[in-house]
């Protein structure tokens, strides 16, 4: 067994009844082995962590880890959490979990935002790198996440036309090529996280890592103007880590037979 | 330790009476040294202790059986899982007390989940279902 149990305040405790001791240099190594080879890693991953930069939503996955783990306590973790930002898993997301071998999410690779494009058109741009996956592992739902705060000040009357886009191709000179995957109108009081579907794009960018030229993200007010993400409410990298952008993929060993994307 | 056994044994047989054939018996295994004898142990292995809590999230640890003390069983080329589950299984009538069941191959584990980032700083939550023991013996 895993060998975690939860105490009631949704702290993992150690298994009950098991040893606790140091372990000798000759163990560690032996378990350090082990644990490798059942985890099927070549090495101990070594990931560099710095708040912010290299968000990958961990707090999420937790939630989805604690849900794999057992369903009546993850239950009890949800209502003990009373802040609202926490983006905890849709339904919709524990039935990919279910189903899923594995789950994964991202890191926003785009360090250096450009707001505005060459038609001073504002836009975000996300990228994330899906060549790492291993082989045979088919994405059977995938999912772009970015938290909207309430909006005050000069449009917080007004509702905003959200449109995410997936780079076709990119040009030195001129605006990208974009093709639209989804657009969404907001309230400009509204706030949560805003979930879109990116599954196919995802399929595609595992399959053929040179077509992965990230998303953008464009604003427009009801009057057509065009406005930045964070006049909009919507959170970047220089949010609060819970907040911030990414990706979350549920992959199943390849039985899934993909098209690919025309 | 079979070295060191053996040793033992011929001493024995030299000062035993000649044409005496007494076998192994229970009280001969291991009695010579019980701290030593052949146990299985449970252990509980924190990630944090392995110093590994920089890219293991969850779980916190895993518990974990293994053999310690005079297991003269080992798993070799020449004996496999099986054979070596039934010889095991064999002394163990004989002395239960000094030699643990064997846990004998291949074994189900229970599935488990593993929460951790990659290199990448991607977190990687993954399902391990068909989880076989690979070694056989007490643990």
């Amino acid at each position: 067994a895993a060998g975690s149990h939860f105490s009631p305040d949704g702290t993992p405790e150690a298994h009950p009844g098991f040893v606790h001791r140091r372990l000798r240099t000759h163990e560690k190594r032996e378990m350090q082995k082990e644990i490798l080879s059942i985890l099927g890693l070549p090495h101990r991953p070594r990931p560099h962590l710095s708040h912010g930069k290299y968000n990958s939503a961990p707090l999420f996955m937790l939630d989805l880890y604690n849900t794999m783990s057992g369903e009546e306590k993850a239950d009890r973790l949800r209502s003990a959490r009373t802040t609202q930002s926490s983006p905890l898993a849709t339904f919709q997301e524990t039935a990919f979990l279910n189903d899923a071998d594995m789950v994964m999410s991202f890191v926003n690779l785009v360090e250096f935002d450009r707001e505005l494009s060459p038609q001073r058109r504002h836009h975000k741009e996300f990228k994330f790198n899906l060549s790492q996956i291993p082989e045979g592992e088919a994405v059977t739902a995938a999912e772009f996440r970015l938290y909207k705060e309430c909006v005050s000040g000069a449009f917080r009357n007004d509702s905003f036309l959200l449109r995410v886009y997936q780079v076709v191709k990119e040009h030195p000179d001129r605006e990208a090529d974009l093709f639209l995957l989804e657009s969404r109108r907001l309230w400009a009081t509204e706030e949560g996280w805003l979930e879109f579907d990116i599954t196919a794009t995802s399929n595609l960018w595992v399959m053929s890592p040179a077509h992965n030229l990230g998303l953008q993200v464009g604003v427009e007010t009801s009057s057509g103007q065009s406005i930045s993400c964070k006049e909009a409410g919507l959170i970047g990298r220089d949010g609060a880590l819970e907040k911030q952008p990414f990706m979350v993929a549920f992959f199943k060993v390849s039985e899934v037979h993909i098209r690919a994307a025309r | 330790s079979t070295g060191g056994k053996r040793r033992q044994q011929n001493r024995n047989r030299s000062s035993q009476p000649r044409g005496a054939s007494r076998g192994l018996g229970p009280a001969d295994y291991n009695s010579s040294d019980q701290k030593t004898a052949c146990r299985r142990h449970e252990l509980y292995v924190s990630f944090r202790e392995l110093g590994w809590q920089d890219w293991i999230i969850a779980p916190e640890g895993y518990a974990a059986n293994y053999c310690d003390g005079e297991c003269s069983f080992p798993l070799n080329a020449h004996m496999n899982a099986t054979n070596h589950a039934i010889v095991q299984t064999l002394v163990h009538l004989m002395n239960p007390e000094n030699v643990p069941k064997p846990c004998c191959a291949p074994t189900k584990l229970h599935a488990i989940s593993v929460l951790y980032f990659d290199d990448n700083s991607n977190v990687i939550l993954k399902k391990y279902k068909n989880m076989v023991v690979r070694a056989c013996g007490c643990h």
